[in-house]
């Protein structure tokens, strides 16, 4: 465990629960994609199935089932509590064009061609590209809430301290996961145009609108 | 491929 890993998770448990306060607090899911947060579901749902059969830390056991709260909570304030203001007509991205492909690249590319092993390399894939769908929500309607954004500059802050856990995994452990490390490139990549954006206007005061 | 099971990291 290093600084770079303690501080990637707390701020991917920030970003969560700064979600769901977001939505608990205004009563409204307006402009969050429930494509999105059902896809960080199934991506928890299919990466910690190894809670019943490898004891790693308490840390690691405890928040395993914090995040997986977090991610099913979100998804049933989107679709349950609060659905009338669920934003679904700008919610339109395919979700298949994400999964067929990712399904397949799992049973191609894994460490070990079990059902465990398969469906832990599905959830690495599918979390490099599960928040396309907001991504595409906030393209299409152009704007979004700053408080979202400061959600998603924490999900990107997350992705790239593990980027630097790795480097310093790497040369101190010799630990080198390929499958997570690609993927994970990959990732933060997708946050790179948001950051900006980021930089550039939230962090400035003003909204975040596109032209 | 290197193993990195199992799995440790969130």
């Amino acid at each position: 465990m290093n600084v770079f890993r303690i501080l990637g998770d707390v701020s991917h448990l920030l970003a969560m629960i700064l979600l769901l306060l977001k939505i608990w607090r205004s009563k409204c899911c307006t402009g969050i994609s429930g494509k999105s947060q059902i896809l960080f579901a199934l991506v928890f749902t299919t990466r910690y199935l190894d809670l019943f059969t490898n004891f790693v830390s308490l840390y690691n056991t405890v928040m395993k089932v914090i995040f997986l709260l977090c991610a099913y909570l979100t998804v049933y304030m989107i679709y349950g509590k609060f659905r009338k203001t669920f934003d679904s007509e700008n919610d339109t991205f395919r979700l298949e064009f994400l999964l067929v492909p990712i399904t397949g690249l799992s049973f191609l590319e894994n460490y070990s061609f079990t059902p465990l092993e398969i469906l832990w390399t599905f959830s690495i894939y599918l979390e490099s590209v599960a928040i396309l769908p907001q991504l595409f929500m906030i393209s299409k309607t152009g704007e979004a809430e700053t408080i979202t954004t400061h959600y998603l500059f924490f999900l990107g802050l997350y992705r790239a301290l593990y980027l630097a856990n790795w480097i310093w995994r790497y040369h101190t452990e010799n630990f080198y996961d390929q499958i997570a490390v690609v993927s994970g490139v990959v990732q933060t990549i997708f946050y790179c145009d948001f950051f900006y954006l980021y930089v550039t206007k939230v962090l400035k005061g003003k909204k975040l609108s596109l032209p | 491929f290197d193993s990195a099971t199992p799995h440790d990291e969130l």
